[in-house]
């Protein structure tokens, strides 16, 4: 999920 | 979430707020590079394939449905209600020129071969290029609408502040997304030209600016 967390930009 | 981003975010939504609305008013979109606007509506349509796959919170899923909704929206304004204004001639960017070399590389950099992967760093790339038919219109046309240049100098500062994000967040929590830096440095580095050209005629009252 780490992946998912690092795009939590728009 | 940082200051940063959060004022970057906002001066993206008023950039594109800006060029929607003066589309909408004027009823007019004499000026404005429809290429860009489609690219755009791209860079948005495929970074936000996650928006039904993960939830990161309400802001992030908001603020990606509204940008999708706006750029769709200004696309539908140029090229189907006032196509006629649509300044064609004068929009004749080659955007295979662009898009080439942002799907070549975003197969060849990338950080998994996974569709989602390949699809958001294409979107990264040709965010940093989609500005440059409009920027080319405005050196074709040998001049911007104040109400243009505004629209460029929030999309600037958007860029800027994303910038300044990274810097703050690489030294607090170590965050470091090395496609997402490189690709927004570039994009930033197209702006300063402007920004140049917009702190040094625009801010002074001529209303028109016209690049080199």
């Amino acid at each position: 999920d780490e992946e998912a967390k690092a795009k939590d930009e728009l | 979430m940082n200051i940063f981003r959060l004022a970057g975010d906002m001066s993206h939504l008023v950039a594109i707020l800006i060029l929607l609305l003066k589309i909408w008013r004027s009823r007019s979109c004499a000026g404005i590079s429809g290429k860009s606007q489609v690219l755009f509506a791209l860079v948005f349509t495929t970074r936000y394939l996650d928006l039904f796959t993960s939830f990161i919170s309400a802001y992030n899923t908001v603020m990606k449905v509204v940008f999708l909704a706006l750029s769709y929206a200004t696309v539908y304004l140029i090229y189907m209600r006032f196509r006629n204004s649509y300044d064609s001639e004068n929009d004749t960017f080659r955007v295979e020129f662009l898009l080439v070399p942002v799907i070549g590389l975003s197969f060849l950099e990338n950080y998994s071969f996974t569709p989602m992967e390949i699809l958001w760093t294409f979107s990264i790339f040709l965010e940093s290029v989609a500005i440059m038919p409009q920027l080319f219109m405005i050196t074709k046309t040998g001049e911007a609408e104040s109400i243009t240049n505004h629209y460029l100098f929030f999309l600037g500062l958007y860029r800027a502040l994303y910038i300044v994000n990274w810097v703050w967040r690489y030294h607090t929590e170590g965050f470091f997304d090395q496609i997402a830096v490189v690709s927004g440095v570039v994009q930033t580095i197209f702006y300063c030209d402007f920004f140049y050209l917009y702190v040094t005629r625009v801010l002074r009252g001529r209303g028109k600016m016209s690049l080199p």
